[in-house]
């Protein structure tokens, strides 16, 4: 029977960054994201949910070592287009479940969540693609989840 | 010299739901998504970004075909959870960007995002893995999107 899941990942080094209540309009993503570029930051997760009342809240993920610079310019950026303010955290770690086998298959984030959940843990952020679920959760619980993961999908 | 997007693709069938204000506290993720993997509802991508004020906004796509009930058992769950409400629509297109020489390269977000920007269009949700990075705007304009993003990867 194939796996589902195939492996945890854990990444204790990221920091997330967040631009809330920018304008909600063409281009405001690129003005951030090539700021950073051009600082030679690589961003690692980047997420935009739904908008509200015309703005909306972006935050992306970058490496600790690179923490401090994306916040300074994502302040500068934050400045320029008038977004409400920016917020910023290192105390975090994403962990993420792997696996071919998870595509069409409903129920595999649902379990990802739950085993979070059963370990008091809170979700952050969640990003999601084919192959790969990620959330983000507290630094200090990340070797918590791996372990409970790990026991879940059968990968101990 | 390695290319660094490899493709395009876009997903018409696709429709976006968003559960708004939800209180941010474990469980809440499981509650949601275990509701609609009971139902056999495929979910693709999985948007939340960060919190404010103990609430997060849950966003999430689904295929056209599953919208109508997905629709309907979010909102039995947002009504269970005391979230704001609920917003809904399948007037939406999924365009990506994928290649294997987007790891660490910070420029490919920003110039995506910049292709969409020059054609004037908005872009709604984002999201990001390591080989993919996908953005939901209106169903009306995925074909000029398309057709910019091949013409700016040099992939036409
Ligand atoms: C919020 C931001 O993504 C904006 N909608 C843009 O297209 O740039
Ligand atoms: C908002 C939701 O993700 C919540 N934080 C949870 O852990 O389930």
């Amino acid at each position: 029977k194939e796996r589902l899941v195939s492996g945890v990942t854990c990444d204790l080094n990221t920091a997330k960054i967040a631009i809330l209540e920018v304008p909600d309009r063409p281009g405001i993503a690129y003005k951030i994201f090539s700021a950073l570029a051009k600082a030679n930051i690589n961003v690692d997760m980047i997420i935009q949910s739904i908008m509200r009342d015309n703005v909306n809240d972006i935050s992306f993920t970058i490496s600790e070592s690179d923490a401090d610079l994306a916040l300074e310019i994502t302040k500068g950026v934050a400045d320029e287009i008038g977004a409400k303010g920016v917020k910023f955290s290192k105390d975090v770690a994403k962990v993420s479940i792997v696996g071919a086998g998870m595509v069409n298959n409903p129920g595999v984030a649902a379990t990802m969540f739950e085993t979070l959940a059963e370990e008091g843990i809170n979700i952050q952020m969640i990003t999601t693609s084919e192959i790969k679920i990620s959330c983000l959760i507290d630094a200090s619980s990340a070797i918590k989840a791996v372990k409970a993961l790990h026991k879940k999908f059968n990968l101990s």
